[in-house]
């Protein structure tokens, strides 16, 4: 199975036109292998998207360069899908 | 075995416990509910629906409630199948189910994404798509709310097969989409059809494939706004609704449009709970309060198509 170690979801907010706009040149280069999870959008809602652990620091520099805010929603992916398979594995045991 | 009834519907299952426990409310509760196969995925596993109707009659007004057709949402496939327990459960104590069974048929179909689902529990949680080969590509699957015949590879979908919104060849090219558009075709008689997706916590209607609006959208939105309402009444979890293009961007070939623009009049797409925390991975202690609260905006839309029959 896929194994998502060290790879973080940011939760990035964008606020206008000219963000999202900034935040897309990210999102569509291919170089950092970003799973967008939650799109930018109309309403200027929080972009969510899987950053793979090789692309943390480039992509927090780029956040950082473009003054973009944002958090770390998951810190740890993985910790969370292993939780979720133990609880699943739990409940079939039961 | 079926008194006992040991499924745990604040849990996530796979696939197979899914499908039996399908089975076993059809079973338990023979003269209300059915188990169907509409049809196979690629990679030929079955697809089922429920269907939920108290007379004979095939053209009966009917809700068509679709889940899961994202595979790594699973919050949809998980409150599909708690629904399909409250609606038998149901029946017969509360009047608002009681009154919408006797007019109108209910089909719920929990994995509308068979292939997807049983890969994100076996290889990549995250995995969005269906499994379909690409002849022109190593990537595999196409986004099967990109895949229906309403703007087909219009905006918001991409003809990179590598894309997550990659449209497919062409329009039905899933047989997974094929399967429900085929049914509900045949039907001929759905009235209501409503989307179970996540996470974002927005009720939307039609269109996602324009900004232009949709000939119904005051009475859609009005509708949207009372179910939101009838959601947040219970967690104050609260929902934002709007056209799906407006609402988030542009999304073409998408099932609600479809169903839309094929004269199902009462088309919406649910993105259910956003805790800020988890994403796609909502804990499973959250299945049944997310459940709970949507069945209050499902029963709300359903309550008005009964009342509005056209």
């Amino acid at each position: 199975r896929e194994k998502f170690f060290g790879d973080q979801v940011f939760r990035i907010n964008v606020r206008g036109g000219d963000e999202i706009s900034k935040l897309s040149q990210l999102l569509n280069s291919d170089n950092f292998k970003l799973d967008v999870w939650k799109s930018p959008s109309a309403f200027s809602h929080p972009v969510d998207v899987l950053v793979p652990s090789v692309s943390l620091q480039p992509v927090k520099s780029f956040l950082k360069s473009q003054a973009l805010q944002y958090s770390v929603t998951i810190a740890d992916l993985q910790a969370l899908l292993d939780k979720e398979d133990e609880e699943m594995q739990h409940n079939e045991g039961q | 075995e079926r008194s006992n009834n040991n499924f745990n519907y604040g849990a996530y299952h796979s696939l197979e416990a899914i499908y039996h426990e399908m089975d076993n409310i059809a079973g338990e509760f023979p003269d209300l509910a059915h188990r169907l196969k509409i049809g196979h995925s690629f990679e030929n596993r079955s697809m089922y629906v429920l269907k939920f109707g108290t007379a004979e009659g095939r053209r009966r007004p009917a809700v068509w409630l679709n889940a899961g057709i994202h595979s790594r949402e699973w919050i949809s496939q998980a409150t599909a199948i708690w629904t399909a327990r409250k609606i038998v459960s149901d029946y017969g104590k509360d009047p608002a189910i009681t009154s919408i069974l006797e007019k109108m048929d209910i089909f719920l179909l929990p994995v509308a994404n068979p292939d997807g689902y049983v890969y994100t529990q076996t290889k990549n949680r995250l995995w969005r798509k269906t499994r379909s080969l690409n002849s022109r590509s190593p990537c595999i699957g196409a986004d099967p709310n990109r895949n229906w015949n309403s703007s087909f590879a219009g905006a918001g979908t991409s003809n990179n097969p590598c894309s997550e919104v990659y449209h497919g060849p062409h329009a039905n090219s899933e047989v997974e989409v094929k399967s429900v558009v085929d049914f509900i075709q045949q039907h001929g008689n759905f009235k209501c059809f409503i989307d179970l997706h996540s996470y974002s916590q927005l009720l939307m209607y039609p269109y996602g494939y324009t900004v232009n609006k949709a000939p119904d959208a005051e009475e859609l939105d009005e509708v949207a706004r009372c179910a939101a309402k009838a959601l947040a009444s219970l967690s104050g979890t609260k929902y934002q609704v709007g056209p799906i293009c407006t609402t988030v961007y542009p999304a073409s070939g998408s099932s609600t449009d479809w169903a839309y623009d094929n004269g199902i009049k009462y088309a919406f797409t649910f993105e259910l709970r956003d805790t800020g925390h988890y994403g796609f991975l909502l804990p499973a202690n959250q299945i049944i309060p997310t459940a709970e609260e949507t069945w209050l905006g499902l029963k709300t839309i359903m309550e008005h198509v009964r009342d509005h029959l056209y």
